[in-house]
């Protein structure tokens, strides 16, 4: 489920977009003991140019960003809006052989997203 | 590299999660054991008590056991709900069990870095002081097996035992199925025993779902 009425819509910057996965949707939710569901969240937005008086950030995305803007070359373009800081979540469930399982899986949670 | 999802939604979300098989219905509801409820909530990281617990925590490390690992298993004695496991005498006063552990869930790929055994047993009014509880591996042969550890009776708490080692073997797949014969040295009482828990808490590491260490640049 995306959350409506969210932030600035799919326009706007690049930024995170709340995402919320429910194990419910898989009809897992009989053998899931938890979580529910989880905030994975996904990337969105326009690649710019540094906000004025934001923080000074030339990195290899601004500088595409500028090389784009100044002389647009086919199949070069704009940088990509994408995760840039992750981290993990625990599921704790019954397998079929009815024992209780915790498996841990990294980089399931999408904290930041960024321009590369 | 990564392999082409499948286009059945669910078969790709178990194989993201490395799940190989379809969840069978409503499986056999029992209460999750509390040791498990405190590893989740120390690694969930949406739960502030683990916020507050110092996160972030180490990949693929268990915290709480400290060991390494990303997946645990609370396993009972199979057989053991709702019947106890059989009970025999083969020597004197003091009892003995055959106990069950249905290891077929667990892939080869999986490393185990924690084998812990926990027994419940349930003596009334007996001076369970000075006993001990000898385990072996248990096969289909009359002979005994050789001893693989002995440990001491804790009065009025669960008994456990570290099997890693003595009974599952680090940096190998896990037995598909592993059976212990338990042998109760009880002196010379006539001991009223029973067995009311079995269970084996599996801490097992899978390399592939570790991130790869950073290189420093």
């Amino acid at each position: 489920h995306t959350e409506p009425g969210m932030g600035a819509g799919p326009g706007g910057a690049c930024r995170t977009r709340r995402l919320h996965v429910s194990f419910r949707e898989v009809g897992w939710h009989r053998w899931v003991i938890a979580p529910r569901g989880f905030l994975a969240n996904f990337c969105q937005g326009a690649c710019t140019l540094p906000e004025p008086g934001g923080p000074p950030a030339l990195n290899h995305a601004v500088l595409r960003t500028l090389m784009h803007a100044a002389a647009p070359t086919p199949g070069a373009g704009l940088p990509c809006c994408v995760p840039a800081r992750l981290s993990p979540i625990s599921v704790l469930f019954f397998d079929n052989s009815d024992n209780v399982v915790l498996r841990h899986y990294e980089d399931m949670v999408v904290d930041e997203c960024g321009c590369r | 590299a990564l392999e082409p999802a499948p286009s059945v939604p669910t078969t790709a979300l178990l194989q993201a999660l490395r799940l190989h098989e379809e969840p069978r219905g409503v499986p056999t509801l029992r209460p999750v054991p509390p040791v498990m409820w405190r590893l989740f909530r120390r690694r969930h990281p949406r739960h502030p008590q683990a916020a507050r617990a110092g996160y972030p925590l180490r990949p693929c490390h268990v915290e709480e056991l400290g060991v390494a690992g990303n997946i645990v298993r609370h396993i009972p004695a199979s057989g053991l709900f709702p019947r106890p496991p059989e009970t025999t005498r083969t020597s004197g006063l003091c009892p003995t069990w055959t106990v069950t552990f249905d290891l077929s869930g667990v892939e080869p790929a999986e490393r185990p870095t924690r084998a812990r055994l926990e027994l419940r047993l349930e003596a009334e009014n007996q001076d369970t002081h000075r006993w001990e509880l000898s385990v072996a591996l248990s096969t289909e042969a009359t002979s005994p097996r050789p001893e693989l550890l002995r440990v001491p009776v804790p009065p009025g708490l669960p008994l456990r035992a570290d099997l890693l080692g003595p009974a599952v073997a680090a940096n190998v797949s896990v037995p598909r199925t592993l059976r212990l014969a338990l042998s109760l040295d009880c002196g010379a009482a006539n001991a009223h025993v029973r067995l009311a828990e079995a269970s084996l808490l599996l801490v097992t590491l899978d390399p592939r779902l570790c991130p790869p260490p950073r290189p420093r640049r």
